[in-house]
């Protein structure tokens, strides 16, 4: 269903760092209904990746869906994501657009 | 606009 947002672009950001190294603000119930990129802090792996920008709002991790999911939930699906010793990425796709 | 006044803002969470 992702591939069918439109204008989103799928991101895969190798573990290359010890960090993920974004904040995110959002969530369900908010004023921000899906997770929004609002650091990206140097040294971690989404700036090493260099794709990722402040702005871009998540619309899936590693294939799931974030609509409708809270804050917190949001949260821990990235940061479980990242811990996960299955890949040594994480896809996200992601929209400019909010 | 009014439903986006109603709603809260989000917490933040570094990852």
């Amino acid at each position: 269903p992702g591939l069918l947002e439109p204008m989103s672009t799928l991101v895969r950001v190798p573990k290359s760092a010890s960090t993920l190294g974004i904040a995110i603000e959002g969530g369900a119930n908010t004023r921000q209904p899906l997770p929004r990129i609002v650091t990206i802090q140097r040294g971690g792996s989404a700036h090493n990746c260099g794709q990722l920008k402040v702005g871009q709002v998540i619309l899936e991790v590693n294939g799931i869906s974030l609509r409708g999911r809270e804050h917190r939930e949001a949260a821990c699906l990235i940061a479980e994501a990242f811990k996960t010793k299955e890949k040594d990425y994480i896809d996200f796709l992601i929209t400019e657009f909010n | 606009r009014e439903k986006r006044l109603t709603l809260p803002p989000s917490e933040i969470t570094l990852l």
